[in-house]
């Protein structure tokens, strides 16, 4: 018997736009904790990792450790019906092959079921390493999606770079190059305005701007986003999910010439 | 032009 109820559904459609295009089927992980995803893409270069503790849902039941194969498709589709005000509920019992979204508007004058039907997925699943990064660069995530999309209208790929100085995102194409360098600036009114750059040592890294603008789908989760970077590690593009958990986006790099 | 590297070069399967 599984049941979860998310007073904020919005937060389960923003969860699924944000990978959905990333990610085309991928087993989710239920646990008296929280549920958890783990999945890479098609072409093996970016994983993304989804946690949700259970201690954000209104109400959640998770009698033993389950794993549901969704297609993520599908699974946003359903979503898609839900209203953003809704409270989400996800039910599942043990041994079936579907799994029921249920939708309550917040006066409880309408409630809509939508049935799923699961699959098998064959997926496997890699540990992830506890590492020290060179460099952590803490910055409004629409700042850094403006950025992305900026600079994939030049070129390919980004070199991101961290040194005392700051953090550089570097492109070049066909009709030039481009240049962004952001400062340390602590002194905002918000703190999520804020770009904090911790450096232990400077990196810089090339990495392919097609996923970075794919992992900025998760823009709407969280005002700031932290990416973590050093020489030799993928990527981790993380967006916090307040009191939750987080949406991380791990890309591996590209060699550097 | 920079050859990408996988996932799976710096993670292994558990």
């Amino acid at each position: 018997m599984l049941e979860l109820r998310l007073v904020q559904g919005s937060l389960l459609k923003k969860v699924l736009e944000s990978i959905k295009d990333l990610v085309n089927d991928a087993n989710f992980d239920f646990s008296s904790s929280g549920f958890s995803l783990q999945s890479m893409d098609s072409s093996h270069v970016a994983l993304v990792a989804l946690l949700l503790k259970s201690e954000g849902f209104e109400h959640y039941r998770c009698d033993r450790n389950t794993s549901m194969g969704m297609n993520l498709g599908n699974m946003s589709k359903m979503l898609k019906c839900a209203g953003n005000d809704d409270i989400i509920t996800i039910k599942g019992d043990d041994g079936s092959d579907t799994v029921t979204f249920m939708f309550e508007s917040p006066t409880q004058d309408k409630i809509a079921d939508f049935e799923m039907k699961l699959m098998d997925i064959d997926s496997e699943h890699l540990g992830i390493p506890e590492a020290e990064y060179h460099a952590i660069v803490k910055m409004p995530s629409a700042e850094f999606a403006r950025i992305c999309k900026d600079l994939a209208s030049i070129g390919d790929t980004v070199v991101i770079s961290v040194t005392k100085e700051g953090v550089k995102f570097s492109t070049r194409g066909d009709i030039g190059t481009a240049n962004i360098v952001l400062r340390q600036n602590t002194t905002v009114d918000k703190p999520e305005d804020a770009t904090v750059i911790e450096m232990n040592e400077p990196v810089s890294m090339t990495f392919a701007l097609r996923y970075m603008n794919s992992f900025t789908k998760a823009t709407p989760l969280s005002n700031t986003v932290t990416i973590s970077m050093s020489p030799d590690l993928p990527v981790v593009v993380e967006y916090k999910i307040a009191e939750m958990g987080y949406v991380r986006f791990y890309l591996a790099p590209k060699m550097e010439e | 032009v920079n050859p990408q590297r996988q996932i799976t070069a710096f993670f292994s399967k558990t």
